[in-house]
């Protein structure tokens, strides 16, 4: 089962809500 | 460097992605400094230790650089990850290979704060494994020297690197695959008409690729090593990267 990646996801999620 | 006006746009376009070197060294140097500021004087980090903190900190630039990237925007996060989770420890050998060529000196190590790591003194600190790792990024940083590989290049490298069509269950593997095709042909467009004499440059260029997947699954597995023996300072991005890698 792959861990996810809390890390990587915020960064690159970021900044991109609006 | 070159300036044809023949060179393909994308290329060009591949090169404007590029961060602003003085200004990644000068952050990663300021977040290592305030660290150490913050530690006691006296617990002073391994050199491996700080090797981890340059090299996670150097991550945090990697993923920076892909999210501006022409391309990697236009994908959702699912597969932007699976794109990085593939190919983050490629860019990193990559990024450090490159800037050996650029420092030119068989000796020495150009660190990306740039500081200057003397390689005489590395066997004894580094333990057999590390330094042989070093190595092989030094016969790799030579082969790409006596290529001439330019900036240029590189940039399309990397993109080579981070759209690799052969990463599993992506939701828009097509679009993966195109840019692939893409980059591919401004790259050898681009050495045709840059180094118009030098006809495999192309392929000499992308048999460097297979190595450097070589060296960074073994610095991978190095990395693993360490991590498994505690060795390796948690809670950063470079363990979880680590970790989905090989979940």
């Amino acid at each position: 089962k792959k861990k996810d990646n809390a890390l990587l996801r915020y960064l690159l999620d970021k900044d991109d809500n609006t | 460097s070159p300036q044809l006006p023949s060179q393909p746009p994308l290329v060009l376009e591949l090169l404007r992605c590029d961060p602003d070197e003085m200004q990644v060294q000068s952050k990663i140097m300021a977040f290592l400094q305030q660290e150490q500021s913050g530690r006691g004087r006296q617990e002073k980090l391994s050199t491996f230790s700080l090797m981890c903190r340059m090299a996670d900190q150097t991550l945090f630039s990697i993923v920076e650089w892909a999210r501006s990237c022409i391309f990697f925007k236009e994908l959702k996060v699912g597969d932007q990850m699976k794109l990085l989770h593939n190919c983050w420890s490629e860019l990193l050998v990559l990024d450090h290979v490159f800037r050996q060529v650029q420092h030119g000196k068989e000796s020495s190590l150009l660190l990306v704060t740039g500081q200057e790591m003397d390689l005489s003194s590395m066997g004894s600190q580094a333990g057999v494994t590390l330094s042989g790792l070093v190595q092989r990024g030094q016969v790799l940083a030579g082969r790409l020297l006596t290529l001439q590989v330019d900036r240029r290049e590189v940039a399309c490298l990397k993109f080579l690197l981070l759209f690799n069509p052969n990463v599993k269950l992506l939701e828009n593997q097509a679009f993966v695959e195109s840019v692939q095709e893409q980059v591919n042909g401004a790259l050898l467009e681009y050495t045709l008409c840059t180094y118009p004499l030098y006809l495999d440059k192309f392929s000499q260029l992308v048999m460097r690729l297979p190595e450097l997947r070589a060296l960074s699954t073994q610095a991978e597995d190095y990395l693993c090593y360490k991590h498994l023996s505690g060795e390796v300072p948690c809670n950063n991005l470079l363990i979880e990267m680590l970790h989905a890698k090989r979940a």
